[in-house]
């Protein structure tokens, strides 16, 4: 079995959990439940890439969910459109053989290994985007630990990509 | 210390990896 058929997904939720956090957004994102709203992804992915995530995207994505699963569920549906768009539009890749997040599972449930799939693809974002030298140095500033799980999480994304 | 050389070799390993990362082109041509 390859190292990336284990990367332990709980694991790389917890990783990825940490490494949202150095985006530094408004919106609160140390749990795996404040994460479930979509709002804290939506700005990061913002960060990321600002004349594609354009603030007439991000008022498409709803604050202040609460409980309501439906309104998480609308929320990570658009976060998931626009990340796999950006790949293709922007990036200029497809991620084929990658299985998708399930948003149902992180809204309803609050999944941490579906929420670590959606962080996963964020992730491939960061560091394939045009300010990537900024993020993948963040990255390489980590716990040794956090860098592995990162490194192994995009090794996988980077297998399942085509041009 | 073989602990030691573990560590300097995985802290190679990231560091080559994170690095050929930089330097790679992405993104759609024009």
């Amino acid at each position: 079995m390859s190292a990336l058929e284990t990367l332990d997904r709980l694991e790389l939720c917890e990783s990825l959990l940490t490494w949202i956090q150095t985006f530094s957004v408004e919106a609160p994102c140390s749990t795996v439940d404040e994460l479930t709203s979509g709002e804290a992804m939506a700005q990061v992915l913002q960060k990321i890439d600002v004349m594609y995530f354009t603030d007439a995207w991000i008022s498409r994505i709803k604050p202040e969910v609460g409980d309501n699963w439906r309104l998480k569920m609308s929320n990570l549906k658009k976060i998931l459109k626009g990340i796999l768009d950006y790949n293709h539009e922007v990036l200029g890749q497809q991620i084929n053989d990658f299985t998708l997040p399930d948003v149902s599972l992180i809204a309803e449930h609050s999944d941490a290994a579906e929420l670590g799939r959606m962080l996963q693809l964020i992730l491939g974002c960061a560091v394939n985007c045009e300010q990537k030298q900024e993020y993948i140095q963040t990255i390489m500033m980590m716990e040794e630990s956090v860098q592995h799980v990162v490194m192994t999480a995009i090794q996988e994304l980077m297998s399942k990509e085509s041009p | 210390d073989p602990n030691m050389k573990g560590a300097a070799a995985n802290e190679g390993v990231l560091a080559n990896f994170f690095n050929s990362l930089l330097s790679k082109k992405t993104g759609v041509p024009g």
